[in-house]
């Protein structure tokens, strides 16, 4: 298992698992890719322990990246969803900053009608982005202003749809089942829709973000997952154990606060980040 | 769970009177994996175990309990003790208005636990002032407002284009004037690696002359618990912590992180959404949950 090699340096595999450790990649995970990336050492006795692990964790990453292409639809309708504070209301800005830049009519439904001010969050990036945006009252049935927004994008002949919803808790099962019933909802307003769902996560959230990921596919198919929040000092270890675990694909990757602040998700740099 | 793992580890070396080094050793590298599955950071994990593993030693294996729930016991005693085993209160000032300034990194819960604080505050018979000095995020100071109607407290909103630092001055005017107890100040989420964004905290915590900066965190924080608790502590200066949505399924490890690192009390914590979902901070509650 050591190698032609001989034994392994005991210190710098000591010092490189804790590095992945504090990339919040997890113990179990950890080990799995300590235990990989020694299988590539047997096979290339010339790379060292750093370059195998960089090398198996940029396998598994690649191997986990989707597209984030609204079209093949019209109206191409996607929905973002994940735990509170994570960052979607600012993704769905940038993104559709993006997609009307792009020659895309855009639109844009308010989703959350829990939140305070969270519709007027989204009207600040609507505007900002040049899209149109549909909301309803606070305290009002998000399904209900997802079908009134579908039914207005489809009147209009609009080319993308991007629907924010509420933080929730991945935990609450009332919420869970409002976000089941928005995903029925735009299936009956759009055949076919929602035709990308995008689970939002927060690379500062720790191991958390494993259990996020695998409650929200058990009830609605994860389409991609976008990271946020990587401009911090956070690596967003925990995605590794998502794609190895739950097989999900990761689009795209928030980089800030501002309009252009994202980027599609680039296995190598990630995977060079951990360490 | 962690109980369960360590009586197998411990079974297998049975018939002894004691707890030996060696059994010790198997056991403590569970309770390690253990904490770090919780998020707690990991030189932090290092330093507790090398703690319990120094009270462990020697110990006599009780009749009453197997030694996996008697490494249990330690591990949670002394989790308790570096939480905070003494239940700490916000601490008011002589002088009106106490200023209670909040900081944290983006979407840890800071606008809502303002709300949360002003409505906890309202109970205890305190008058509260909210004020917001987040110009930066969209919609960020009618999210307060809305919240501050909600709790049915005062809210004072400066005008359009006034920067950060004078909102603060002119809130603490305002909380003087009206006879405010309490002026709880939002600010804009900011990264700890933003040097300006760092400055302007120093600024408006000096303008406020706040008796209480609470760093507020999200309970579900991984590894970078420390970075953050460190920044805040040192840069800022800070006297109190927040953990939030802690009604979720996270272990909470960065409370270990964040004592560990800053020393100051963990003073709440949020557990829900609504206004009310405010708790007094149970050290005793969250030990359980880390060991899982
Ligand atoms: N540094 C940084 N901050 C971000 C990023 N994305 C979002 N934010 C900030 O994070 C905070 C929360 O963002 P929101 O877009 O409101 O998050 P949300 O998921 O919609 O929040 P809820 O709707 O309340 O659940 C805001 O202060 C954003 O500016 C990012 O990539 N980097
Ligand atoms: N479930 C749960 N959600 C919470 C809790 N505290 C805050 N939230 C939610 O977390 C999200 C972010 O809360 P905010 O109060 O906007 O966070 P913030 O720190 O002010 O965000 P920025 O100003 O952008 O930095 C919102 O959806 C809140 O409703 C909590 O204790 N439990
Ligand atoms: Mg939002
Ligand atoms: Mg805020």
């Amino acid at each position: 298992v050591l190698g032609r090699r001989g034994d392994l340096d005991a210190s710098a595999l000591e010092r490189l698992e804790e590095a992945l450790l504090e990339a919040d990649v997890g113990p179990t995970t950890a080990g799995r890719l300590v235990a990989r990336a020694r299988g590539r050492m047997d096979q290339d006795p010339a790379l060292d322990l750093e370059a195998a692990l960089e090398a198996a964790a940029t396998e598994l990453l690649a191997s986990h990246r989707a597209d984030l292409s609204p079209r093949g639809a019209k109206p191409w309708v996607a929905v973002v969803l994940g735990v509170n504070g994570c960052g979607k209301t600012t993704l769905v800005g940038k993104l559709a900053a993006d997609c009307a830049r792009h020659g895309l009519s855009t639109m844009l439904v308010a989703a959350d009608t829990f939140r305070a001010a969270a519709a007027e969050q989204l009207m600040v990036w609507a505007e900002r982005a040049g899209a149109t945006v549909v909301r309803a009252r606070e305290g009002g049935d998000p399904a209900a202003v997802v079908h009134d927004g579908l039914e207005a994008s489809r009147a209009r002949g609009l080319d993308v749809v991007w629907i924010d919803t509420a933080g929730r808790l991945h935990t609450k099962r009332n919420l869970m089942s409002e976000l089941e019933k928005i995903v029925r909802v735009c299936g009956r307003s759009v055949p076919g829709a929602p035709h990308h769902t995008l689970l939002v996560l927060d690379a500062t959230v720790g191991q958390n973000s494993l259990a996020q990921a695998r409650t929200f596919a058990e009830l609605v198919p994860i389409t991609s997952i976008a990271i946020n929040k990587l401009d911090g000092t956070a690596r967003g270890g925990a995605v590794l154990a998502i794609a190895d675990e739950l097989g999900l694909p990761i689009s795209v990757v928030g980089l800030g606060e501002g309009i252009d602040d994202w980027a599609a998700f680039d296995p190598e740099a990630f995977a060079r980040g951990l360490f | 769970a962690l109980t369960g793992r360590l009586d197998g580890i411990f079974r297998k070396l049975t018939g002894q009177a004691r707890l030996t080094p060696e059994s010790i050793q198997e056991g403590l590298r569970e309770v390690r994996r253990a904490l770090l599955e919780a998020d707690v950071q990991v030189a932090v994990a290092k330093d507790f175990i090398t703690r319990v593993e120094a009270r462990a030693v020697g110990q006599e294996v009780l009749r009453s309990l197997t030694p996996g729930q008697q490494v249990i016991g330690l591990v949670r005693d002394e989790l308790i003790r570096l939480l905070g085993d003494r239940p700490v209160t916000l601490a008011g000032s002589p002088h009106l208005p106490t200023v209670v300034l909040l900081a944290g990194l983006q979407g840890s819960g800071k606008t809502t636990f303002a709300g949360k604080l002003a409505h906890w505050l309202k109970n205890a018979g305190k008058r509260t002032l909210l004020a917001s000095a987040d110009v930066y995020r969209p919609a960020a100071i009618e999210q307060l407002e809305r919240l501050g109607a909600q709790a049915e407290v005062g809210f004072f909103r400066a005008d359009e284009g006034t920067q950060p630092a004078e909102i603060v001055r002119r809130a603490v005017d305002e909380a003087r004037r009206r006879g405010f107890d309490f002026l709880v100040l939002d600010t804009a989420g900011r990264l700890h690696i933003d040097e300006p964004l760092m400055a302007e905290l120093a600024e408006l915590k000096a303008a406020a002359r706040a008796h209480q900066v609470l760093l507020v965190v999200d309970g579900m924080t991984g590894q970078e618990a420390v970075r953050i608790g460190r920044a805040f502590a040192e840069r800022t200066g800070i006297d109190g912590l927040v953990l939030t949505k802690m009604d979720g399924d996270a272990r909470g490890g960065a409370a270990l992180s964040l004592r560990q690192v800053t020393g100051k009390p963990i003073l709440f914590l949020g557990v829900g959404e609504k206004l009310d979902a405010l708790e007094a901070f149970d050290p005793e509650r969250v030990a359980g949950r880390i060991l899982g």
